[in-house]
């Protein structure tokens, strides 16, 4: 889920 | 969630707040790059399309439903509110859509993380976000008397960015699997891009007079 760490960001 | 982040989107909420206020209160978008505006809400739609398919947070729905709207709402009073419209610096603010949006879009289709559509329009938007405050400032350094508002305006939505950096450099120490390069250079450039109009602030601020950007 690295690449996705950022989608939890506004 | 850090501070850092929380107190980032708390600039970014209050930036927003600012020029929504300073719209409706003054009845007039003067000093305000229409394209910067709708650069914005085109990156909020691109990025937000996960609220269809994903769900972090009560938290981070609500902000992103908040951004969506009132990205929107400032839209629809600089183009289509009777007086608001006619305040709207047309002449001035000149910078083409294309030159943004092409390169960005270019960009996001070669050096993504996976090519999806979405994920290449999450991509797209991060990109977009980097450089969307560019009709602003150039809007700015044309405009001879800089109200308040606008100058409030910027500097909250930089101060966002800083703190967005600082909410980075906290994840990557803290966080394993936190390598977010894309994240992070575009941030960079963004937060740069505020350096120089960052500068004329404080010392306009220090002097205790209205912000005038040199030419």
């Amino acid at each position: 889920a690295s690449a996705q760490s950022a989608h939890d960001e506004l | 969630m850090n501070l850092f982040r929380l107190c980032g989107d708390m600039f970014h909420l209050l930036s927003i707040m600012v020029l929504l206020l300073k719209i409706r209160a003054t009845r007039s978008c003067r000093g305000i790059s229409l394209k910067t505006q709708e650069l914005y809400a085109l990156v909020f739609v691109c990025r937000y399309l996960d609220l269809f398919y994903s769900f972090i947070s009560v938290y981070n729905s609500f902000m992103k439903v908040t951004f969506l709207a009132t990205a929107f709402s400032i839209v629809r009073y600089m183009r289509y509110d009777k007086v608001v419209k006619q305040t709207y610096d047309r002449e001035q603010d000149t910078f083409r859509y294309v030159f943004l949006i092409a390169p960005c879009l270019l960009l996001a289709l070669v050096l993504n993380h996976r090519f999806t559509l979405t994920e290449v329009l999450w991509t797209f938007s991060i990109y977009l976000e980097a450089v969307a405050i560019l009709p602003q400032l150039v809007l700015m350094q044309r405009t001879q008397n800089i109200d308040n508002l606008t100058a409030n305006y910027v500097a909250l939505l930089g101060a966002y960015r800083g703190f967005y950096i600082l909410n980075w450099i906290y994840r990557f120490a803290t966080e394993r699997h936190y390598r977010q390069w894309i994240v992070w250079i575009s941030g960079v450039i963004q937060t740069a891009l505020y350096a120089d109009f960052f500068f004329y602030y404080a010392l306009c601020w220090k002097a205790n007079k209205r912000l005038q950007l040199p030419a």
